[in-house]
């Protein structure tokens, strides 16, 4: 997907690097020292429906169904992570015990309309 | 952002504010936690750094769309010799009570001094103590024991399975362990060096079943 950049306004992923010492979680997490919480902005107008997506049918399948039911031009779909990956995250908890676990689906790798 | 003047500065700084603030509710949401932790004992970093290449061998890596997340544990112990022969052990742990956790493995990790002209043998015993009486008083339950051979310094690994699952399948809170010496080898406390650095510590790899992911019955 588009990664976002000053020209242009459609749907892209914008990223965003938070420093757990910036925030002071760095006394409690331990690895990683922070965390990309990039997220999806931008316009989905009607001709980009569906794309990318998941694959180039899906938007074909989408943009059929835009001009069978003569959806109103002015339609937007909605820009979306189209793919994310886990975190992995070593931390000290209230007990003081070391936790090592990965976050499911917490890093937006892709974004795309809906 | 709308209330704040119109100027690129303020608008980035409240992006800033905004994201920073999502970061930690989608942290403290994913990792279960009602607040911040604050660690309060202070570990040597050896005992830390040691601790966690016993994590390194082998993880519980959480494929994507798996029901249950891995998650892998240390935790090191609060000591209390009992006698000359016997040592308390206490771990505490926490979980929400909504989650149906599985324990994969467990091990208790000894830093143990035996000297090299110990002739006799050393028997160790390890027992689950459960009940109000704590380590002394409360019934227990053997999970293992090893006659001691090997002479000299080292950490030894002691497995804690399968009881320790019922341990995490019953109460939650304290797991109180109790170690005790047999034979005429000599006194448990004075081979267990309980240093700081050499504190004996818990490895344990779970994989949790959040709530929600319960698997319709068909």
């Amino acid at each position: 997907s588009l990664r976002c950049s000053q020209n242009s306004n459609l749907c892209c992923r914008k990223d965003y690097y938070v420093d757990f010492r910036d925030i002071g979680w760095n006394d409690w997490i331990i690895k990683p020292e922070g965390y990309q919480i990039n997220y999806c902005v931008g316009q989905c107008p009607l001709h980009v429906a569906g794309s990318p997506g998941m694959a180039s049918s899906f938007h074909t399948a989408v943009f059929n169904l835009v001009k069978a039911n003569n959806v109103h031009a002015s339609g937007h779909s909605c820009c979306v992570p189209t793919r994310r990956r886990p975190l992995s995250v070593l931390y000290f908890d209230r007990n003081s015990n070391i936790v090592k676990t990965d976050i499911p689906d917490m890093i937006v790798d892709a974004c795309g309309c809906s | 952002a709308a209330a704040e003047p119109l100027c690129p500065v303020c608008g980035a700084a409240a992006e800033r504010r905004l994201l920073e603030e999502t970061v930690k509710r989608q942290l403290l949401d994913k990792l279960r936690l009602p607040e911040r932790p604050s660690p309060g004992q202070h570990l040597p970093r050896a005992a830390l750094n040691r601790a966690l290449r016993r994590l390194q061998e082998g993880g519980t890596r959480t494929a994507p769309g798996d029901l249950e997340r891995g998650y892998e544990i240390i935790s090191f112990a609060e000591t209390e010799p009992t006698s000359p022969s016997a040592l308390g052990l206490q771990f505490q742990f926490s979980r929400t009570q909504d989650q149906d956790v599985h324990i994969l493995q467990a091990q208790l990790w000894l830093y143990l001094r035996l000297p090299r002209d110990l002739v006799a043998a050393l028997t160790l015993r390890i027992f689950l103590a459960s009940g109000e009486g704590g380590l002394v008083g409360g019934n227990r339950t053997l999970l293992s024991e090893r006659r001691l051979r090997a002479k000299g310094s080292g950490w030894r690994a002691f497995s804690l399975m399968p009881a320790l699952q019922s341990f995490f399948e019953g109460q939650h809170g304290t797991l109180r362990l109790e170690l005790e010496s047999g034979g005429d080898g000599g006194d448990l406390v004075a081979f267990l060096n309980a240093s700081r650095s050499q504190q004996p510590f818990l490895v344990a790899k779970a994989k949790v079943r959040e709530p929600g992911h319960q698997v319709a019955k068909r």
